[in-house]
């Protein structure tokens, strides 16, 4: 059971991870757009 | 940061001390999470033990925290970038931004602008009893807040909209700042303004929201006998008293001027203009009347005519 737990555990924080890479690389984009105004 | 200095619009993202395949330097599309496909693979072996297990999941609860640092600078970055954006359109054009605030309001669902996953969306994640997760979650849901109010479409600050200008004489004990052009139009504010002592006032064609266009009224601060009046805009339909030249029509130039500023002194010079015309008319007619032989001796034969009439009598 520990080992389900854990591998549960793993599986939401990876998860996550890739939803945060999502978000970083859509934030990444929107700043790019900025940048390119501003140049 | 501060918007005043100069901007370093570099992200300045620390990616040397993260371990993943994260791009040293922006713009990259791609990002992703390097253990994703590694980990999954790794769920499958049953034979896993605990502590490999958990020695894996210290190190992708690591790289979370290094992406959630990451996204806080970019957020922060981009915070700024977009700070010293506004601050130059409204150096730029400060009437026009003021104005346009409400409408910015109205922006789409900054959500469908940044198109993030539907499971981030909702928030909805897998379910987890552990304190941990919930110490995640409220961090997740929260930097999604956080950019979330950081957002709106930045392209649509730079569409451009014709502005006219109008200057009209006007009563000074006219307070209305009515401008008659043609068309119908809305107040929707009056503002006192630090230039000028007189209020500005604001219009929306009768017509919106289905015609775009905005006016703004206000006394010349030079000469308060003068309406200045900017349009911004154009019409997207007639005008209901389209041939009494309404001012609009006009927009395709960026400034009409009809310059009254100085008035008295503008129709003197008229009607000196129009005194001189006449008086050339009238000996251009005479000269060419006089060069006329058919004319003179009509002329002359009436003339002797009239003579003899009055003799007679």
């Amino acid at each position: 059971s520990t080992t389900t737990a854990l591998v549960d555990e793993l599986k939401r924080v990876n998860a996550e991870n890739k939803k945060l890479s999502e978000m970083l690389t859509l934030m990444c984009d929107n700043y790019n757009v900025l940048r390119k105004q501003l140049m | 940061m501060d918007c005043s200095s100069p901007l370093d619009i570099s992200l300045n993202l620390n990616t040397n001390s993260f371990d993943s395949n994260f791009p040293a330097k922006l713009p990259k599309k791609e990002v992703k999470a390097s253990t994703s496909g590694g980990v999954e693979s790794k769920w499958l072996v049953k034979d896993k033990s605990a502590s490999e297990l958990r020695e894996e999941l210290n190190r992708v609860s690591s790289e979370n925290k290094k992406i959630k640092e990451m996204l806080a600078t970019v957020w922060e970055n981009y915070n700024a970038l977009h700070h010293h954006l506004e601050k130059l359109q409204s150096q730029k054009s400060p009437e026009i931004d003021h104005i346009e605030q409400p409408t910015k309001k109205r922006k789409q669902d900054p959500e469908e602008f940044l198109g993030f996953p539907n499971g981030l969306s909702s928030g909805k994640t897998e379910n987890s009893s552990s304190n941990q997760y919930h110490h995640h979650h409220h961090q997740q849901h929260e930097q999604k807040n956080q950019l979330l109010t950081c957002k709106r479409p930045v392209t649509d600050s730079f569409n451009k909209v014709k502005v006219s200008t109008v200057y009209v004489p006007a009563d000074s004990s006219d307070t209305s700042l009515t401008v008659k052009d043609g068309y119908q139009w809305r107040k929707y504010g009056q503002k006192v303004t630090r230039d000028n002592p007189s209020p500005r006032a604001y219009f929306r064609c009768s017509f919106a929201p289905s015609c775009p266009v905005k006016k703004k009224v206000q006394r010349s601060a030079e000469d308060p006998s003068i309406l200045v009046a900017t349009y911004e805009g154009t019409h997207n339909h007639l005008g209901p008293n389209a041939s009494e030249g309404d001012a609009t029509t006009q927009v395709g130039s960026s400034t009409v001027t009809l310059d009254m500023v100085h008035g008295g002194h503008r129709l003197a010079l008229e009607k000196n203009k129009r005194g001189t015309m006449q008086e050339v008319l009238v000996q251009q007619m005479a000269s060419s009347l006089t060069n006329d032989s058919n004319f003179t001796a009509a002329l002359a034969a009436a003339i002797t005519g009239r003579l003899m009439e009055q003799s007679r009598t």
